[in-house]
This record gives structure tokens, sequence and C-alpha cells, in this order.
């Protein structure tokens, strides 16, 4: 038996909208630490990586590890069912066929269950290797939704560099180009409107927009969004989800030829 | 130009 209850069902909401426009199918990984889920786009050019800590769920029981391939444009269409105020529990048996979404309405008068067909999936298990980052950057999730969209504008990639002064977000076009430039925020009262850079070493890497926006579709689920740059390594896109996990997204840059 | 690069020699397969 496996169950999972979030009193805050809007996350799940939200956490489909930030992997639906990527992934197509993925395998739910379910054990004693949470919920896991990994899978690259279709292009192979990114990597989806989204951890959910057992401990961050309201009730969590899994008898046994379990693999839920799923649709998640299937799965996206279910939870646009629920309401934002719901409480979302998912269940499924040992070795599935089906999984179950319940949604409870806040004051318990209302009740809906959605049964899903489960689809096997043969995907790869990937192992992601911890690395130093050469740079981090911390700064508003809107901010950064807000740069790449506007920066979309202008070319097919964005230039990130980042060094002492601040992070710099490049574009150029047809049109003419852009920059943005972010420097570290000096006096911050409230910590999620600040921007933070970690530098080891400058970095300068360009990466497709495209993807990018794909990545900010996870904007709703924190106040901040974390950029971790290394050369030879792809750049990370990091959100937190509340107290009970996080997002995450690798890009590979794009190559001079 | 540029060309996009792939993630496949980034990450191990389990």
């Amino acid at each position: 038996m496996f169950e999972a209850r979030l009193a805050k069902g809007a996350i799940f909401k939200k956490i489909l909208e930030a992997v639906k426009d990527l992934l197509t199918e993925a395998s739910w990984d379910c054990g004693d630490m949470g919920i896991t889920l990994q899978a690259m786009d279709n292009a192979h050019v990114s990597l989806v990586s989204l951890n959910l800590r057992s401990d961050g769920f309201d009730k969590y029981r899994c008898d046994r590890n379990l693999t839920m391939g799923m649709n998640l444009g299937s799965m996206s269409k279910i939870l646009k069912c629920a309401g934002n105020d719901d409480i979302v529990t998912i269940r499924a048996q040992d070795n599935p066929d089906t999984v179950t979404f319940v949604f409870e309405s806040e004051n318990g008068e209302k009740q809906s269950d959605y049964e899903m067909k489960l689809m096997s999936l043969d995907l790869e298990h990937l192992q992601i290797p911890e690395t130093e980052y050469a740079c981090v950057v911390k700064m508003p999730a809107g901010e950064f939704a807000r740069i790449c969209r506007d920066l979309s504008q202008f070319g097919d990639s964005i230039v990130i560099s980042c060094s002492k002064q601040g992070v710099k977000f490049s574009a150029s076009g047809d049109i003419g180009s852009a920059n943005v430039k972010l420097a570290q925020s000096s006096n911050v009262d409230k910590e999620e409107e600040a921007v933070t850079i970690e530098m080891q070493e400058p970095v300068s890497f360009t990466y497709a927009c495209r993807y990018l926006n794909f990545f900010t579709k996870a904007t709703p689920l924190s106040a901040q969004v974390k950029l971790s740059m290394s050369p030879e390594y792809p750049l990370m896109v990091e959100y937190a989800i509340d107290d009970i996990g996080q997002i995450r997204y690798f890009l590979a840059p794009k190559i001079e030829d | 130009t540029t060309t996009q690069g792939r993630l496949d020699s980034f990450f191990k397969v389990l």
C-alpha cells in the first residue's frame, strides 16, 4: 500500500505545471524516503529531478518501493480538477496498474477521486554527480522568469555571465541586443527579494531560451531560484518546494562551433 | 554559431 497525503494540495498542481511542458511521461519512484522523479526531455538537452521528502507530507505510507509510470498530460488533467485549497492524497496498491488521486475540500464536504491507468516505462535511472559550482546565484524567481521572457524576444539564446560585479543576462538577434545586469543586494529587508552571488571564478555560458522558459514554469513554487554554473557542467536551476523538497532542472550549455 | 549540447555524458546510468 502506498499513500501520500498533502494538505497543501496546490503544491501538486504547481509541480505538474512545472514539468508537463518538458516531459510527456515519467516514472514516480516511491520509497521510505519519499517520492522522486527524474527524467530527461526527448532531446536529452535537459533533465528534471524532483524530490519530495516523506516527512514533508501530512501522512506518508509506503510499504514497498514502487515505480509508477505516468503520462504527465493525463496527470495534469486530473490535478486541474483539484481546487487550490484541496487536500490531495495519492494512493496505490503494491504492484499497481492504476493510481488514485483523492481531493478533499478544506471543510470536508466535497470529496472526489480520480483513477488513472499507469504505464510501463522503460526509463534509465540516472545519477547526478555532486560538484562544487564555480558560481551560485540566488535571486527572486519572478525576476528570473521575467528576464528569460523579456530576453527571449531578442534571440534563441541567453548568455549568463557571473562575476564579482554581479550577474548579467544577455541576448542578441535581428532586432538588436539586450542586457540585464543584477548587482548583489547590499541591504535586504526581505530575504526572498535578495540577489546573492557566491563565486569561485567568473563564468559565462550560453543557454537555450526555450528551455529556460520551460524551467520558469516552476516559479509559483518558490520565491527564490538558485542558478548554479561551472565549466564542463550543466546549468542547475533549483526551486525549493516549501519544506518538502525541491525541483531541479539541468541544462546543457550551447557550445561555440 | 552555437550547437546545443546534450546531457548524456554528464549523468551516470545506474
